[in-house]
């Protein structure tokens, strides 16, 4: 699975996803990419792009959970999203991590398992690229 | 006002023993071109929305990554593709599922969002579409890659053998 999530200039957030899923995966499986609020989601608090076992991510509607704790709790998009992978993702028994962008430019890339494939950038600050914790 | 970019190329248990360096300097490389896309429409004043789409395509392009051309193959071995676009702005979604000659999912789901009333199209009817959009398709070699064609071989063999479907190593699993 790879994503993208943006902060644009005028301050609008998009977020974008796409997957060959997973492999030996019955035919006609849909994961969690496509699925708004599971795997890709975007409003004008935060933008989320998901990645691991997409099972789980459905079930716990947790692209949209990041912003749910950010709107109704007053979560910042640190805890929100270090709350929804490392607690609630496990807790279904998924692994994997997201990255996100709030409307402030702030970005994370929390993840629960050994790696995840991830690059970064503020303005035309050097690029971030990194695969472990 | 400025802006900001990230983008993921999967995750799971990337063993540092098992990548060999020439694969992870590809795989970072894949990252950063990736990255650039995406940046060099924000640094002109675009959209959030073109910048994601940028950032993906160039991902779907690289076989290092599970999406387009790297995808990984279900248990009939073929690829099934799906893709999601969203604008926080105005909250307009576009998703697909379930393709198998699309080169670029993600461009077929932004196709959804901007001609379509819905959110979501699938499978041969979303084919159809993205067709009738004028969005390159290809054939299924285009989708092959060995190694993606030995995890499934593996995985169809770890199941026959009375392995769980569920229990597959995180880096079979996604690749």
């Amino acid at each position: 699975t790879v994503g993208a999530v943006a902060r644009d200039a005028q301050g609008r957030l998009a977020a974008a996803t796409s997957t060959g899923g997973r492999t030996a995966k019955m035919a006609g499986r849909i994961g969690d990419t496509p699925v708004i609020g599971a795997g890709t989601w975007a409003d004008e608090t935060v933008a989320v792009s998901a990645t691991g076992h997409g099972e789980s991510f459905v079930r716990g509607a947790l692209a949209h959970e990041i912003s749910a704790r950010m709107r109704l709790a007053g979560q910042s998009l640190a805890d929100a999203a270090e709350a929804v992978v490392m607690q609630e993702l496990g807790a279904l028994a998924g692994t994997g991590g997201i990255i996100a962008v709030d409307r402030n430019g702030t970005i994370v890339t929390p993840f629960n398992c050994e790696g995840m494939y991830r690059a970064w950038a503020v303005d035309d600050a050097p690029p971030q690229v990194a695969i472990y914790h | 006002m400025s802006f900001s970019i990230a983008i993921h190329g999967g995750a799971g248990t990337i063993l540092r023993s098992e990548i060999q360096p020439e694969e992870e300097a590809r795989i970072r490389a894949g990252l950063a071109h990736a990255l650039e896309q995406g940046r060099a429409v924000l640094r002109a004043g675009g959209a959030a929305l073109d910048a994601v789409q940028a950032a993906v395509m160039a991902l779907e392009d690289d076989p290092c990554f599970n999406a387009g051309r790297g995808a990984v193959f279900n248990d009939a071995g073929f690829v099934e593709l799906e893709a999601a676009a969203m604008d926080g702005a105005t909250r307009a979604a576009g998703t697909v599922t379930g393709l198998r000659r699309v080169r670029n999912p993600v461009c077929a789901a932004r196709e959804v969002m901007r001609r379509t009333p819905h959110v979501t199209l699938g499978f041969e009817a979303a084919e159809r579409f993205a067709e009738a959009c004028g969005l390159p398709l290809e054939d299924a070699a285009y989708f092959h890659t060995d190694k993606r064609w030995a995890a499934l071989q593996q995985e169809l063999a770890r199941i026959a053998a009375g392995g769980d479907a569920s229990q597959a190593s995180e880096q079979v699993k996604h690749g």
